[in-house]
């Protein structure tokens, strides 16, 4: 009959102080947690008088805890060598799948090194960076070359016509 | 290879606790009946000598208990029972006139005042063998942790109790004193009840 009391115990002895509680599911109204105030009522306030707040404490009442963590059971079972451990396997094969794959290309590249050739490429990136104002010997690449024989010629900006 | 362990036994033991006789106040006698609450037994027949390192029961922040096994380290004994000072004894005062006592360094015209602490009737404590609270096992509570807990020591506060696990409310008996007839409550109840926080309360709210 107080408010948002869904548990009063019986008129206990007020000696040892003390109370045994369990929990019941039912408190939790298909939620899975509540927060709760459990609160003491002594003989001599009555029940109109009686603020569960005044001096209650404030808890959580819950299902179960939230993070799965190995009970004794299972850490048990392990010890006794009973494993479920398909994750060990697909744990362990990803990166050997990726060591694999890095030793073939190793090789792959190995065996095609007569063959390859990029010149296209670092010729395109040379015509991008030539399209820079300025001189060769000024450029970050061969600021610190020292073996100038002689100082370039004058460049101009390229217009799209003359490529 | 890994060697096969054998996953121990749970320890269920299947004695029984039997009622026991003892006789109290002097005369009458009385029949107790062990009770067996979340592994403790209250009400347990006492031993025939007593034990200075015999295990008690402390409680966890969240009510559950715990056994202590007290230990003697160089001479002295280490988690041994909690001492209760006078927080359960009752204080009375003596005036004494220099009739009464006739003290040779007294003035005949003195009054000495003598304050005696009167120990409780143990009759019934005796047989709690969980921890009692008082106020010096207090916590701080609250947003600020400001607040004391009284008249509670556990639960603290926002410990979560899971279900189908049992955990003991402990609470300071002498807190429940009536202020108008002085007398400390004999009879209490315990309520559970629903709270709603609103995220101010909860404390996860700035502006």
């Amino acid at each position: 009959d107080l408010p948002g009391t869904f548990f009063s115990s019986e008129w206990i002895d007020n000696l040892n102080g003390l109370m045994a509680i369990e929990v019941d599911e039912d408190w939790l109204q298909n939620e899975f947690e509540r927060r709760i105030v459990v609160s003491v009522q002594p003989k001599y306030i009555p029940d109109e008088d009686f603020n569960p707040l005044q001096y209650g404490v404030l808890l959580h009442i819950t299902k179960g805890s939230r993070v799965f963590k190995p009970t004794k059971e299972q850490l048990a079972l392990d010890d006794a060598g009973i494993t479920n451990d398909q994750w060990y396997y697909v744990a362990l094969s990803i990166p050997t799948v990726v060591v694999i794959f890095f030793v073939f290309m190793y090789f792959f590249l190995y065996v095609n090194g007569k063959n390859r050739d990029f010149t296209d490429v670092t010729r395109k990136a040379l015509n991008k960076k030539r399209r820079v104002l300025g001189k060769f010997s000024e450029m970050k690449k061969f600021k610190n070359m020292k073996n100038h024989k002689y100082t370039e010629l004058p460049s101009y900006k390229k217009t799209s016509k003359q490529n | 290879a890994r060697q096969v362990v054998r996953p121990k036994e749970k320890m269920t033991t299947s004695e029984e606790v039997k009622p026991w006789l003892r006789t109290i106040y002097g005369t009458s006698k009385e029949l107790v009946t062990p009770t067996v609450i979340a592994g403790v037994t209250f009400s347990a027949k006492p031993e025939e000598t007593p034990n200075p390192l015999k295990p008690w029961v402390s409680l966890e922040h969240d009510g559950r208990p715990k056994t202590i096994k007290p230990e003697i380290k160089k001479g002295q004994t280490k988690k041994g029972r909690p001492d209760y000072k006078t927080y359960f004894k009752t204080a009375v005062t003596h005036t004494y006139s220099y009739e009464d006592l006739k003290a040779h360094n007294m003035d005949p015209n003195q009054k000495h005042v003598e304050e005696e602490y009167i120990d409780e009737d143990d009759t019934y404590v005796s047989l709690n063998p969980v921890v009692r609270c008082t106020p010096d096992l207090y916590f701080n509570k609250g947003l600020a942790k400001d607040i004391r807990s009284e008249p509670f020591c556990t639960p603290y506060e926002n410990s979560r109790w899971k279900v189908d696990h049992t955990y003991f409310v402990s609470w300071y008996t002498r807190f429940f004193e009536d202020v108008n007839s002085g007398e400390v409550a004999d009879q209490v109840r315990v309520h559970l009840s629903y709270v709603k926080e609103n995220p101010r309360e909860k404390g996860n709210y700035k502006r």
